[in-house]
C-alpha cells in the first residue's frame, strides 16, 4: 500500500527509523492469507533480499491451473486451494472465467495478501493516483495463500484451508471475509472454532468486521480469540468537484483522471429511464434520455461500477452517484467521468433537481489531496455490540481501509467489469477487507521483534496503545454518525504499530482461559468439548463471569439488571516495559455509573512481573437519563507508558 | 434427492468411534470414509451415497461431507458423534 505506511508512523522506506529498523527484525515470519487466491508474477511478491525458506515451514504450491511450484518462491512460499465446500453446494466454477488453482482472479486475495505482507515497489499508483512507495506492513514477511473464495465462499472449504494453514505453521493467519450477520453461538462457528485451534497454536488471527455498518449489533467474527477489525479513513481523499446549475459546489470523490466534464444536463430516475434507472440498473436506461448528460444513481443493488457500466453503455456522459447516509467517499473505478457524494451533498443534489426545470452541473477532477482530518470511521464498518458475546467490546481495534491502494492481478481490471478492458498494477479498493490485512502485517511485524509473545500478548498491545484522537487531535469521527466514534465502531481505537511494538504491559489470555472464559457462557461441556475435546467445566468456572476474561477492555451490561447492582472484574497485567516502573491508574468514567480501581497504583520491579487489581462497577441508582450506552476507558501511565482498556456500558 | 442433501461439517470423538467401530476401521480404509461407508445401507434407497469433502485428523477429529438427511440421522445415532453444523456461504469483505 500506498501512504498507509506513512500514516501508521511506519515511514516509508526500508531502513529509515521507526518500527521496520532494528537488527533483532527476523524475516521468517509466515503470514498465511485465506482469501481470493494471489496473482503470483506481481512486483510485490519478488524475493529479493530474503532468507531462504524456513526449515519449519511444511507447506507447498499446489499445482492448478496456471499455477506450479515454480510460481512460489521466497517470498510466497505456500498456495492451497480449496473448493470442495463450494462445489458440493452447487456452486460452479466456471473454467474460462476462473482458475481451478491458487490463482486470483477477483483482485482481493492478491490485494490483502500485499498489504499484509508485499515486497517494496517504488512507484505504485491508480493511472497516477496514490502515487508512492508501495510496501507491505511487514514487508519482509513471508506469505502462503490459501484460496477458499470463488464467486462465493464457503465454511467448510475455509475451515480445510484453516487448518492446512496451521499444519503448514504459518504465524499469522489474516481473513477478510465472514458472513453478512452473525446470530450464531461460539460452538456452532467452525471459523470462531478453527480460530481457538490456531490460537492455541501460537497463531495471531485477524477477521474483518464486516461492511454492514452502521447499524449496531452488525459486527462479525467476534470471538475474543480473534482480532475483529473495522476500517477508517486516511489523510488522503480523491477529489472530485460537482457545481450544479445553481452555483452551489461540492466535494465529492473520484479516480477518475481525464478532463472535467462541461456543464451538462443532469438526469435522474424518470427523466434517465423505465422501473430502476434510480438505481442505473442495466437495461433500465433510455439511451435517448441519458446522452450526453450527467446520470443520477442512487447506491445500492449492484456495484457502483456496474452503473457506471450502464450509464455508459446507454450513452451517458459522466455518473453522479447519491449516498443514502454517511459521509463515506470510499469509490470504486468507473468506464466514466463519475463523482461519489455523500449523503449531505446527494440531500442537496435531490433538492435542486427537484426544484429546477432544466438541472445542470459540471464536474472537475483534482486527483490525490492529503492532508484530510483522519482518521474517520467508515459508515460502511460494521458496529457493535457483540450480539454473541456481549461481555467483550467488538470490534477490537481500526485502521486504514478506505481507498486503499495494492496490489492487482495482470488480467484483472480495475472496475471488475469484464468490459473494462484497461489492466493495472496496484488498484484502489475500501471495506473492512482491507484494514484487517494492515493489522495481520502490523501483527507480523511485533511477532518480528518479540518473538516469544503469544497471539494474546500480541493484540493486547495492539489494542492498548491505540489511539482515539486524530491528526488534528479531536477524537476520531464517525461518517455515519457525525459525531466521534465510540468503542462499538472503533474498539479501542486506532492502530498505532510504533507504540504497540513497546506497550509497557500486557493482558495476557492463555488458551486454557478462553475455555473457562466458554464455560462461564454457561456452554454445556459437548460444546466446549467443540474446542477442546472430552473437556469438562469445573465449578469454579461455571461460577465466574465473563467479563473475569482477561480482555484489554471493558464491556459492561447492566441489561435486565438492577440498576445499581455492582460488577467486579480482576485483570492481571505482565510488565514488559521497564523492569522497575510504577503505573498509575486513570479513569474516564462512564456516565450512570461510578468506578472503582484496586489498586490504584501498580509498581513492578522486574520484567514479566505479573500484578492484578480489580475494578468495580456500580450503576448509579440516580441515573434515569442514559439509555442505550455509555463510554468511558481505564488507562495505566507511567511515564510515557500510556496502556488504556476502554469501557462500554450497556443498559 | 439433490434438495434432501447438505454439506456438513461433522465432529466425531476419534477415540469412541475407532473403539466401537474397530471393524469398520482398516489400515487401508480412514476412519472418517469407514463412518460414511457404514451409512450406505441407510442410504442405498438413495441417489447417491455420503460423499467426503474433507477430513480433519490434528486440529480437530471429523470430517466435512454431503448428507441425505437419513444419512444425517443415522451418524447422529453412532456412538462418538458430537456435531454436524450445515456448511454456509460466506463472502469477501
Amino acid at each position: 500500500t500506498t501512504r498507509s505506511p506513512l500514516f501508521l508512523g511506519l515511514t516509508g522506506m526500508k531502513g529509515e527509523k521507526g518500527p521496520w529498523s532494528g537488527s533483532n527484525l527476523h524475516s521468517d515470519v509466515i503470514i498465511g492469507v485465506v482469501d481470493s487466491g494471489i496473482w503470483p508474477e506481481h512486483v510485490s511478491f519478488q524475493d529479493h533480499g530474503l532468507s531462504p525458506v524456513p526449515e519449519r515451514w511444511k507447506g507447498v504450491c499446489e499445482n492448478g491451473t496456471r499455477f506450479s511450484p515454480s510460481n512460489c518462491n521466497k517470498k510466497l512460499i505456500g498456495a492451497r486451494y480449496f473448493y470442495g465446500g463450494y462445489i458440493a453446494d452447487g456452486g460452479k466454477i466456471n473454467d474460462k472465467e476462473e482458475y481451478k488453482s491458487a490463482r486470483d482472479v477477483s483482485g482481493h486475495g492478491t490485494h490483502t495478501a500485499s498489504t499484509a505482507g508485499g515486497d517494496v515497489v517504488e512507484n505504485a499508483n491508480l493511472f497516477g493516483l496514490a502515487n508512492g512507495t508501495a510496501t507491505g506492513m511487514r514487508y519482509t514477511a513471508r506469505i502462503a495463500a490459501y484460496k477458499v473464495c470463488w464467486p462465493g465462499c464457503t465454511s467448510v472449504d475455509i475451515l480445510a484451508a484453516m487448518v492446512k494453514a496451521i499444519e503448514d505453521g504459518v504465524d499469522v493467519l489474516t481473513l477478510s471475509l465472514g458472513s453478512e450477520s452473525e446470530a450464531v453461538p461460539y460452538w456452532q462457528d467452525y471459523l470462531v472454532i478453527a480460530s481457538y485451534l490456531a490460537f492455541k497454536s501460537g497463531i495471531f488471527v485477524a477477521f474483518s468486521a464486516g461492511n454492514s455498518g452502521p447499524d449496531a449489533y452488525t459486527v462479525v467474527n467476534t470471538a475474543p480469540w480473534i482480532m475483529t477489525v473495522a476500517a477508517s479513513t486516511m489523510d488522503r481523499s480523491f477529489v472530485a468537484i460537482i457545481k450544479l446549475g445553481n452555483g452551489e459546489t461540492f466535494e465529492g470523490s473520484s479516480f477518475y483522471t481525464g478532463k472535467a466534464l462541461k456543464e451538462l444536463p443532469i438526469v435522474y430516475g424518470k427523466t434517465a429511464g423505465n422501473l430502476g434507472a434510480e438505481y442505473c440498473l442495466s437495461g433500465s436506461l433510455d439511451p435517448k434520455l441519458v446522452k450526453g448528460k450527467i446520470v443520477i444513481c442512487e447506491q445500492g443493488i449492484v456495484r457502483r461500477a456496474e452503473k457506471g457500466e450502464a450509464v455508459k453503455s446507454a450513452g451517458g456522459a459522466g455518473i453522479l452517484i447519491l449516498s443514502p447516509e454517511g459521509e463515506d467517499l470510499a469509490n470504486e473505478v468507473h468506464v466514466l467521468p463519475d463523482i461519489f457524494l455523500g449523503a449531505i451533498a446527494s440531500k442537496a443534489v435531490i433538492k435542486y433537481w427537484n426544484t429546477t426545470k432544466a438541472p445542470t452541473a459540471s464536474i472537475v477532477f483534482k486527483g490525490t489531496m492529503y492532508g484530510n482530518q483522519a482518521p474517520k470511521v467508515a459508515a460502511f464498518s460494521s458496529r457493535g455490540p457483540n450480539l454473541v458475546g456481549p461481555d467483550v467490546i467488538k470490534p477490537d481495534i481500526t485502521a486504514p481501509g478506505v481507498d486503499i491502494l495494492a496490489a492487482w492481478p495482470a488480467e484483472t481490471s480495475p472496475s471488475r467489469l469484464k468490459s473494462d478492458k484497461r489492466r493495472v498494477l496496484f488498484n484502489i479498493i475500501s471495506g473492512t477487507s482491507m484494514s484487517c490485512p494492515h493489522v495481520s502485517g502490523i501483527a507480523a511485524l511485533i511477532k518480528s521483534k518479540h518473538k516469544d509473545w503469544s497471539p494474546a500478548a500480541i493484540k493486547s498491545a495492539l489494542m492498548t496503545t491505540a489511539y482515539t484522537l486524530d491528526n488534528k487531535g479531536k477524537p476520531i469521527a464517525d461518517l455515519a454518525f457525525y459525531n466521534s466514534a465510540s468503542p462499538f465502531a472503533i474498539g479501542s481505537g486506532h492502530v498505532d504499530p510504533m507504540k504497540a511494538t513497546d506497550p509497557g504491559l500486557i493482558y495476557n489470555i492463555t488458551a486454557e482461559d478462553y475455555i473457562s472464559y466458554l464455560c462461564s457462557l454457561h456452554y454445556t461441556d459437548s460444546q466446549v468439548s467443540m474446542f477442546e475435546e472430552g473437556y469438562q467445566c469445573t465449578p469454579t468456572e461455571l461460577r465466574m463471569q465473563p467479563g473475569d476474561l482477561n480482555y484489554p477492555s471493558f464491556a459492561v451490561n447492566f441489561k435486565q439488571k438492577a440498576r445499581n447492582v455492582m460488577f467486579t472484574y480482576k485483570r492481571t497485567v505482565t510488565n514488559v516495559g521497564i523492569p522497575k516502573s510504577t503505573y498509575k491508574v486513570s479513569v474516564e468514567v462512564p456516565k450512570g455509573v461510578s468506578v472503582i480501581v484496586s489498586p490504584k497504583v501498580l509498581s513492578f520491579t522486574e520484567l514479566n512481573e505479573e500484578l492484578s487489581y480489580e475494578v468495580s462497577f456500580t450503576g448509579l441508582s440516580r441515573n434515569k437519563t442514559v439509555a442505550g450506552s455509555s463510554f468511558g476507558s481505564l488507562v495505566w501511565v507511567s511515564g510515557n507508558y500510556r496502556v488504556r482498556s476502554p469501557i462500554a456500558v450497556s443498559w | 434427492a439433490s434438495a434432501d442433501e447438505q454439506t456438513y461439517i461433522v465432529r466425531m470423538d476419534k477415540t469412541r468411534i475407532t473403539n466401537t467401530y474397530s471393524s469398520l476401521v482398516s489400515s487401508t480404509k480412514p476412519w472418517h470414509q469407514a463412518v460414511l461407508d457404514s451409512l450406505i445401507d441407510v442410504s442405498s434407497m438413495e441417489a447417491t451415497p455420503p460423499e467426503l469433502l474433507y477430513s480433519y485428523e490434528t486440529a480437530l477429529s471429523g470430517f466435512a461431507a454431503k448428507l441425505s438427511s437419513k444419512q444425517l440421522e443415522s451418524l447422529k445415532n453412532m456412538d462418538g458423534f458430537m456435531s454436524a453444523v450445515p456448511n454456509k456461504m460466506l463472502s469477501l469483505h
